[in-house]
């Protein structure tokens, strides 16, 4: 596996705040667990209607999901397995060049 | 050889480098390779000249991909434009114009070491790898260490910050080494192009302020055309305009600089998607992603060249 598959069960979820009270909530867990933020680059870009794509570890995805509807702030999960996902978007030939 | 080389795969740092050498020897009468330096860790920081050589002056296009390490798209794009330039210099009069008329400046992974690292450790390094005396964390954001209104809104004084600015502006060798080079030839160089990803956008200045550049409507002209010509091919909607306007206020980026500092026509492109693969791209989208962004480059170009003072 590519990277000693340490991104097995990771994912990439994408929540949009409604209100800047959720924009805060996100900001301060975001904060807390120094999560990998692929979009906006920083944390300080975070506001209502600021589209956030964050990468969460697999071992602190089911407590951050929780939290995330326990304060009823939709997310949509945009890459289920991180792993998967990178290794199939490796063409047939860089496959077999690997193997 | 040019048919032998797969653009349609991501490829590690040395092999892109192997890939300059080998154009280097093979296409000397389009591409001159050179290096602007060494980046923290040691490594060459290759250059592609490339345009018909004449003693005459011609005005040059500068353009990087690879500022943050992880948006593996960039450096596949900037390998694409080297080849397609090389591939239709013959055939294509808008291209041979181009060639003909212009250097292009070509850094086909800016963040080398960056990029390195996130081929062999961390897929989704952003940052350069430089060290930090007093924190553990290392690297800098490059798109934050220009001077240009350094360090303000949109960069971080942290350095465990995934925007972190630096310890003061050009503190990383890649910076300093391109700035050094785009100030020496700012006389000839006419617009720079930075290749980052993802969002599916196309920037202009300022990101720093909101606040309407001088020379507007040439510049917002060519943007315009370019993403109708690059929604032309495949149908994909980019979005353009002021980077503090269309994505965020960020401080100290390269655009910024290189417009500050005298290039009159500087534009960063986010590529492909809009986050549903995000930075793994698959190989397969390496080519639609990759001929659309090549008109839209050829249509900004050209728009300077003919349109724009």
């Amino acid at each position: 596996h590519l990277y000693n598959n340490r991104y097995a069960g990771d994912k990439v979820i994408r929540l949009t705040p409604k209100t800047e009270k959720e924009a805060y909530a996100l900001k301060k867990i975001y904060h807390q667990l120094k999560v990998d933020l692929w979009q906006p680059s920083s944390i300080v870009h975070v506001s209502e209607g600021t589209v956030t794509d964050v990468h969460i570890p697999q071992n602190s995805s089911q407590a951050l999901l929780a939290f995330f509807q326990e304060a009823n702030i939709k997310y949509k999960i945009l890459i289920e397995d991180l792993q998967k996902t990178l290794e199939n978007g490796r063409s047939l030939q860089t496959q077999r060049n690997r193997r | 050889s040019l048919p032998e080389y797969n653009y349609e795969v991501y490829h590690s740092l040395e092999e892109i480098q192997s890939w300059m050498h080998h154009l280097n020897k093979t296409h000397s009468s389009l591409i001159h390779m050179f290096s602007l330096g060494r980046s923290y860790e040691g490594r060459s920081l290759f250059i592609l000249k490339l345009g018909r050589r004449s003693q005459a002056y011609k005005r040059a296009v500068w353009i990087d991909c690879g500022v943050h390490a992880r948006e593996w798209i960039g450096p596949a794009f900037c390998q694409w434009f080297v080849r397609e330039a090389l591939l239709t210099y013959r055939t294509d009069p808008a291209m041979k114009k181009l060639l003909n008329h212009m250097y292009f400046y070509i850094m086909p992974v800016f963040n080398v070491d960056g990029y390195h690292f996130s081929w062999t450790h961390d897929r989704f390094w952003r940052k350069t790898r430089s060290r930090n005396s007093k924190f553990h964390c290392r690297g800098v954001d490059a798109n934050r260490n220009w001077k240009v209104k350094w360090c303000d809104e949109g960069a971080s004084i942290h350095p465990c910050d995934d925007t972190y600015c630096g310890p003061f502006p050009e503190s990383e060798p890649e910076v300093k080494a391109v700035a050094n080079f785009l100030r020496k030839h700012r006389k000839y160089i006419k617009a720079y192009l930075s290749f980052h990803a993802y969002a599916q956008m196309l920037l202009y200045p300022y990101s720093y302020k909101y606040a309407t550049i001088p020379n507007f409507s040439c510049v917002e002209s060519a943007a315009y055309k370019a993403v109708k010509a690059l929604r032309s091919v495949h149908g994909i909607r980019y979005r353009y305009g002021p980077a503090s306007r269309t994505l965020y206020v960020s401080s100290g980026s390269s655009m910024d600089w290189a417009y500050k500092n005298g290039i009159p026509y500087a534009f960063a492109f986010e590529l492909r998607d809009t986050g549903h693969f995000g930075f793994l791209l698959p190989e397969m989208l390496i080519r639609p992603t990759c001929t659309e962004t090549m008109l839209a480059v050829k249509n900004i170009t050209m728009h300077l060249l003919k349109k724009c003072p």
